[in-house]
Order: C-alpha cells, then structure tokens, then sequence
C-alpha cells in the first residue's frame, strides 16, 4: 500500500523537468503521512521531512539526481545511511565481557538473552553465563533454565532477593570458571518507574557493562520515543535489539529509536526459536518501513 | 495550553494532529475526526479550543461507545460454565491478564478454573501454575508439546464435572501471520463445541498499549479465524495511550472489555469510554 502511495508521489517528481514548489509541498506531504503510517514518531517524522525539504530546496537533492532517477531512491539512501552505524558490532572488551539487557514488559528480553548466549557460542566461540536477574516475574527463573538447558548455556541463579547481589556473584563465578561473557536478563519495566529504573542505575554503576542492550518490540508505536529516551537517559544504553520483526509491523519504531538516541540497532529477533537472531540489517528494515 | 493565539490557525490544528497521532489513533482517524470537528464549527464566536476539545471527545466517545464491552456475568439460569478465552501476540500480557480476570471473576464466590493451553513457551505453564497457587484457583494442565485442543476439551469437561462458573483459557501468544499457529487457535473452538455449541462465550483479543498500527491488523486477523468479543489492553500504566483501539471499534465493532494497568493480580479495571478518552486527550 505505502509503496504504491511512494511509487506515485515520486513519478510525479521524476521525469519533471524542474520541481515546481507545490509538487514538493504535496510529495513531501505524502512522505510524512507514509512515514507516520510505519509508526514512525510524529516530530521525527516532522524532522526527517524538514531536512527533506532543506535538502530538495537547496538543491543538493535534485542536482545529484540524475534525468528519470527517482526521488524515492535518494530518499531511501538518505535514510539508510541515517540508520547505519560504524559502531554496530557488539563490543565486548572484558574479561568476562558483560552485557545487560533491559526494557519495557514482554517486549522479548529473557528469549534475548538466550539468543546472545547462543549466538556467541556459535558465531565467536565465546562461552557465556546466563543470570536470571529477573525475581519478579513468575516462573522467569525457570523460563531463562528452559533456554539455557536447550543450547547446553548455563545459568546463575543466584542467591537472595537482590538482582545487584546475584549480578555481582555471578560476574565472580564467570571469572573463576573462566567464562568469556556474563548476559544478565532483567526484570521487564516502565521507563517511568522511579525505583525499577534506579535499580538498573545502581547496577550499571557498580558493575559497568560492556553492552546495555535497549529491548525494543517491533511493533512499538509512537511511545518507543518515550521508553527510548528515557532509558538512555538513566542508563546511557550502547544500543538495541529489536524484536519480533517476523510480525508484519512496519518498525518504524527504529527510526524513532535511532533518532532519538543516536544509538545503533544491533540485533534484531526474527522468531521464538533461539536461532532466530541476526544482524541489523538498515537496507531491509528501510525498505520494510518505506513499503 | 496549546498555546492559542486567540485564534483557531494551522499551528493550533497541526497541534492536534501531533496530540491524536501521538496517542497512536492513527493517520486516517485523525485527518477524519480533525476535519469532522473543523467543519463543524459554526460561527467565529463558538470555534474556542474548549469547544474544540469537547467536540473531539464527544466524536472518540461516541465511537467507543458504539459497542458495549463488558465483562461476563454468570446467571443463574445458566447451567455449564462461561468459557473465556484469550489470544494474541506474544509477550503483551495473556496470561497476567488470565489471572486479573479469575481475580475479579472469583471475587463474589464464583468458582473460575484455568486451562493452560500455551503447550509450548518456555516455562509457560509453570507460570499460569503460580498464578493458580496465589488465587486459589485450579489450573488444568498437560504436558509441553502436546495439542491445547486436547488440554482445552479435557478443562471444559472437567470444569462442567465440578459445575465451575467460569473457564479461562490461555493461549500460546502467536503472531497472526502465522497460519499453522492461526489454524490451531480455530480448532481449539471446534473441539470445545464438541462438548457445549453456544461457547467459548467471549474470546478476548490481548493488545499491549504500546502497539502502533499494527494492532488494527493484529484484530482484523485473529478476527478472520476466532469470534473475538472484545479487546483486553494492557500496560496502561505506561505512557502508550493506545489509541489503536478506536480503529479497531469503528473498522471492526470489537468493544474495549478491560483495562491492565500494572503487573498484579487486582490492576484491571473496567472499560470506561468517558475515562479512557480523557486518558487519550486530556
Ligand atoms: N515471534 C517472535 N516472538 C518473540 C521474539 N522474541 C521473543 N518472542 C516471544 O515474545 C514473548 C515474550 O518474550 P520474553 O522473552 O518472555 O519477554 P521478556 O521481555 O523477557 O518479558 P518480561 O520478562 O515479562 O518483561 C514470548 O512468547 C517469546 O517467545 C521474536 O523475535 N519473534
Ligand atoms: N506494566 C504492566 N505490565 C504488564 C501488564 N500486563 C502484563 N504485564 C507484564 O507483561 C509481561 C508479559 O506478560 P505475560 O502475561 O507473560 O504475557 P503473555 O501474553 O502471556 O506472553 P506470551 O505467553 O509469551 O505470549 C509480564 O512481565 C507481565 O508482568 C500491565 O497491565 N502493565
Ligand atoms: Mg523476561
Ligand atoms: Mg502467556
């Protein structure tokens, strides 16, 4: 539907010899409302036609396009070059490396957690340590066992009722047993919970992670604007891993994110099986949003 | 507060759109009520931001108000136990809601049995079971990996055996383009009407508040396959608002049932359009 409504705004625009004002004030119409279709936030999408509209003004558009090249591709370019980030590879310097995941309720973290464990295994023969952070949730324990017991990983539980206490035994553990990476799934949370969010503040001060892993449900609307910077805010996150994109939602909620944050995407869950995790890939997710 | 200069311009309209786009209501909803509202307003002198506002709350009111959504109530006449089932897509709150509604349900006496029919999620029935154990209520459950009609057809007997009010049934969340997954929600139904045609009574569609558009498709789906009765949104304790819901009454007449406004057993309220529209303009 989105890209039938592109393909006309930008043949309007291609094979014009010179765009009159009104052509771009409807095409760029167009855009915001294709965008805001996607889900994307409503002032990011008012900035993204704003520099739109600066760059067609100014020209630089419309001389770098060719005769019959489509506006659309330039577009489409312009914005995965905004959603690629050099810094897109997980960073993982210590030894034990650590990595902390966190988010909003439900949106795919302790099958995040497993994915990673996985996923290191496999593609970096790095060996990891699963903590069950997560003492609120019911049966959260045994669902991290459930995964961890299905790709040979193992978990920490710890002892006690402190997520810090059990993160700061378990990094000691790994470090005895010689275990290259301690990923610590946490208990779902509202940006705007006062105490949940100190909570990750306190242990991201006592124990500074390699990654702060944002986990973002794909078919997040408006708000993931709110959770996004919130997050970032409290616990300066290094980037995201944005789930469930098997769905059909557009995602325009990756473009919020990276807008607002300026962190990189860089995972994102295809599935529930514990296989279903790849690279942040910018082309496909711009051409999901764009239609 | 929208900053009015005294008059209604294009600053004070595209305020509007970004406060209703904001509040995922949706592209088409928005430009729709916006210009309903506009070209309604008569002479200079009524066109305030007040009447405005009221106008707007008016038009999203009387659209939530089109269906009634309310929660069952067991009469007595009504002799084999009202069968609830709840659906939707993965991680936006079945089966915490399951257990707000057995909750609620059991509070004047009634006796509510669960069914656990996610058969295969990690650590999913072991998670309805605790939520049993905290209410006092009864959970039916198989082993993992086995059918949810078969474990479906087995609690909808013996909840008839034990002449229990209510049933609740929780499903495996599944994304709705997924066909397989679609089909077995579909056959859980069959096989129940093997045992009472007149149910399930209600089939509640969970959305998360903080969906986008993509909860419209999400409804429109589930409703090609089930007899969906209504909406149970979740995580309104948030700051997602979940406008989507207003598409889903007007495109689909499926009515707002209930509220999920935190992660206990007691944070579930009623659907009330007036409160909820203040919610999403106010
Ligand atoms: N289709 C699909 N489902 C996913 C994906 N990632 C997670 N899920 C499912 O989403 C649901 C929620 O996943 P969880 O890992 O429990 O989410 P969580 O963030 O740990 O939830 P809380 O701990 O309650 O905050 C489960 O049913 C998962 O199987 C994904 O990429 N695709
Ligand atoms: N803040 C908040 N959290 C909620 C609400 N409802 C559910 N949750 C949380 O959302 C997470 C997912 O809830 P579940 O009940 O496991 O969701 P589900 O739909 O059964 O998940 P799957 O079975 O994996 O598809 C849990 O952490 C719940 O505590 C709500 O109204 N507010
Ligand atoms: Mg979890
Ligand atoms: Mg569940």
């Amino acid at each position: 539907r989105i890209s039938s409504k592109f393909q006309t705004i930008f043949k309007q625009i291609r094979g014009q010899g010179r765009l009159s004002e009104k052509n771009i004030s409807d095409s760029l119409r167009d855009v915001k409302l294709a965008l805001l279709d996607a889900d994307v936030n409503y002032r990011v999408v008012k900035e993204i036609v704003a520099r739109t509209r600066q760059d067609v003004m100014g020209e630089k558009v419309l001389q770098s396009l060719r005769p019959g090249q489509q506006f659309i591709k330039v577009f489409h370019d312009r914005l995965v070059e905004f959603m690629t980030d050099p810094e897109s590879e997980l960073k993982l310097a210590h030894t034990p490396a650590l990595i902390l995941l966190a988010g909003l309720q439900g949106a795919g973290k302790t099958t995040a957690a497993a994915k990673l464990a996985l996923w290191l295994k496999e593609k970096q023969k790095l060996s990891s340590l699963l903590v069950a952070a997560d003492l609120q949730r019911p049966a959260a324990v045994a669902q991290l066992e459930v995964l961890g017991n299905q790709i040979g990983v193992e978990i920490f539980k710890g002892k006690g009722k402190s997520p810090l206490k059990i993160i700061g035994d378990a990094i000691k553990y790994a470090k005895s047993s010689k275990i290259g990476c301690v990923i610590v799934d946490t208990a779902g949370r509202l940006h705007i919970d006062e105490k949940l969010m100190e909570e990750l503040r306190k242990i991201k001060d006592k124990y500074p992670p390699d990654e702060i892993l944002l986990v973002l449900d794909a078919m997040t609307g408006q708000d993931a604007v709110n959770v996004a910077v919130e997050f970032d805010r409290q616990i300066t996150i290094t980037g995201s891993i944005l789930t469930k994109l098997d769905g059909d939602a557009r995602a325009g909620a990756a473009i919020s994110f990276r807008s607002v944050t300026g962190r990189p995407i860089k995972l994102i869950g295809t599935g529930e099986k514990l296989t279903d995790l790849q690279v942040f890939d910018p082309e496909r997710i711009v051409s999901r949003i764009l239609g | 507060w929208l900053g009015w200069s005294g008059k209604l311009d294009d600053d004070f309209w595209d305020d509007w759109e970004e406060a209703m786009i904001e509040v995922d209501l949706g592209v088409e909803t928005t430009l729709e009520l916006l210009d309903k509202v506009r070209g309604g307003l008569g002479s200079k002198k009524e066109a305030t931001p007040v009447i405005v506002k009221e106008r707007l709350g008016e038009e999203l009111v009387s659209i939530l108000e089109s269906e009634a959504g309310a929660l069952p109530r067991k009469s007595k006449d009504r002799g084999n136990p009202i069968v609830i089932m709840v659906v939707g897509v993965n991680g936006t709150g079945k089966t915490t809601t399951i257990a707000k509604l057995a909750r609620k349900l059991s509070a004047d006496g009634s006796l509510v049995i669960l069914a656990a029919c996610d058969t295969f999620r990690a650590a999913a029935i072991e998670q309805l079971q605790i939520w049993g154990e905290r209410l006092g209520v009864e959970v039916i459950s198989q082993q993992y990996g086995g059918d949810p009609a078969a474990v479906a057809f087995d609690a909808l007997k013996a909840a008839t055996a034990r002449s229990c009010d209510y049933l609740i049934i929780d499903t495996a969340g599944r994304l709705h383009t997924r066909t397989t997954l679609m089909d077995e929600l579909a056959k859980i139904v069959r096989v129940l009407r093997k045992i009472d045609p007149g149910v399930p009574d209600e089939v509640y569609l969970c959305l998360d508040a903080t969906f986008g558009r993509n909860g419209v498709v999400q409804a429109a789906k589930f409703a090609e396959v089930l007899p969906l009765t209504g909406v149970l949104l979740t995580k309104l304790d948030g700051t997602a608002r979940g406008g989507m819901v207003v598409s889903i009454q007007k495109e689909l007449g499926i009515p707002v049932v209930a509220l999920g406004v935190g992660e206990d057993a007691s944070d579930l309220i009623e659907f009330n359009p007036v409160a909820f529209v203040e919610g999403l303009i106010g």
